[in-house]
C-alpha cells in the first residue's frame, strides 16, 4: 500500500510540469525510502531522473515497493482539477491497475478524488554512473532560461563554454549570432542570485537548443540550477528540491 | 558540421 501526502499539490504539479513536455510515459517507482523516476526522451537525447525524498511528504507510507505507469498528459489532467492549496495524497495498492488522487481543502471540508489507470510501460532503467565532470557551475535558473529562450531564436544549436574566469552561452543561425557572458559573483544578501563556477579544465560544448527549452521547464522547482558539464560525458543539469531533484542528462553535439 | 550524441552511449540498462 502506497499514501504519499503532499502538503500542498502545487509541489506535485510544478514537478510534473518541469519535465511533463519532453517524455510521456513514466515508470515511477514508490518505495521505503521514496520515489524514483527516470525516462528518455524519444530521440534518446535527453534522460530525465527524478527522486523525491519521504521529507518532501507531509506524511508517506509505502510498504513495498510499487512501481506506477504513468502517462503525464493524463496525469496533468488530473493534477490541474486540485487546487495548488490543497493537500494531495497518491494513493496505489501493492499490484494496482490504478491510482487514486485525492485533493483536500481542509478549510473548505472539500473533498476531490480522481482514479488514473496505470499503463505497462516498457521502459529501461538506465545505471547512472557517477561520472566525472571538469566543470560545476551554479546559477539563477530565470538567468539561465532567459539566456536559452532568447539565444534558441537564433539558432538550433547552443554552445556553453566555460573558462576559469566567465561562462559563455553562444549560437549562431541563418539571421545572425549571439552571445552572453557571465562572470561568478557571490550575492552575500540573496545567495540563490549568485554564480558560482568550479572548473579544473576549460569546457566547450554545443547542445541542441531544442532540448536546453525542454530543461528550462525545471525552473518551476528551484531558483537556482546546477550544470555539470564534461567533454567525455552528457551534461547534467539539476533542480534540487527540499527532499530529492530533478536531474536532466543531456548528450551533447559532436563536430564529425 | 555537428552529430548529435545519444543518452545509450553513455548509460545501459541496470
Amino acid at each position: 500500500m502506497l499514501e504519499a501526502k503532499f502538503e500542498e499539490a502545487s509541489l506535485f504539479k510544478r514537478i510534473i510540469d518541469g519535465f511533463k513536455d519532453c517524455v510521456q510515459l513514466v515508470n515511477f517507482q514508490c518505495k521505503e525510502d521514496g520515489i524514483i523516476a527516470q525516462a528518455v526522451d524519444d530521440s534518446r537525447v535527453l534522460l530525465v531522473s527524478l527522486e523525491i525524498g519521504v521529507e518532501a511528504f507531509q506524511e508517506y507510507r509505502c510498504d513495498r515497493p510499487v512501481t506506477l505507469g504513468l502517462d503525464l498528459n493524463s496525469l496533468s489532467k488530473i493534477l490541474r482539477c486540485g487546487n495548488n492549496t490543497d493537500t494531495l495524497t497518491l494513493i496505489a495498492e501493492d499490484t494496482p491497475d490504478h491510482i487514486g488522487l485525492v485533493f483536500e481543502d481542509n478549510k473548505k471540508g472539500r473533498v476531490a478524488e480522481y482514479i488514473l489507470k496505470l499503463m505497462d510501460i516498457d521502459a529501461d532503467f538506465l545505471k547512472i554512473e557517477e561520472l566525472e565532470y571538469e566543470t560545476t557551475i551554479s546559477l539563477p535558473s530565470s538567468e539561465f532560461s532567459k539566456n536559452v529562450r532568447d539565444l534558441s531564436q537564433l539558432g538550433d544549436s547552443l554552445s556553453i563554454a566555460v573558462t576559469k574566469d566567465n561562462i559563455k552561452f553562444s549560437t549562431e543561425g541563418d539571421i545572425g549570432s549571439g552571445s552572453v557572458l557571465l562572470q561568478p559573483f557571490i550575492n552575500m544578501e540573496k545567495p540563490q542570485e549568485s554564480i558560482k563556477l568550479e572548473m579544473e579544465s576549460p569546457v566547450d560544448l554545443t547542445f541542441g537548443a531544442k532540448y536546453l527549452l525542454d530543461i528550462v521547464k525545471g525552473s518551476v522547482l528551484s531558483e537556482t540550477i546546477g550544470i555539470r558539464l564534461s567533454s567525455e560525458a552528457p551534461a547534467l543539469f539539476q533542480f534540487d528540491l527540499a527532499s530529492g531533484f530533478l536531474q536532466f542528462f543531456l548528450a551533447p553535439k559532436f563536430n564529425e | 558540421m555537428s552529430k548529435q550524441s545519444t543518452i545509450s552511449r553513455f548509460f545501459k540498462p541496470v
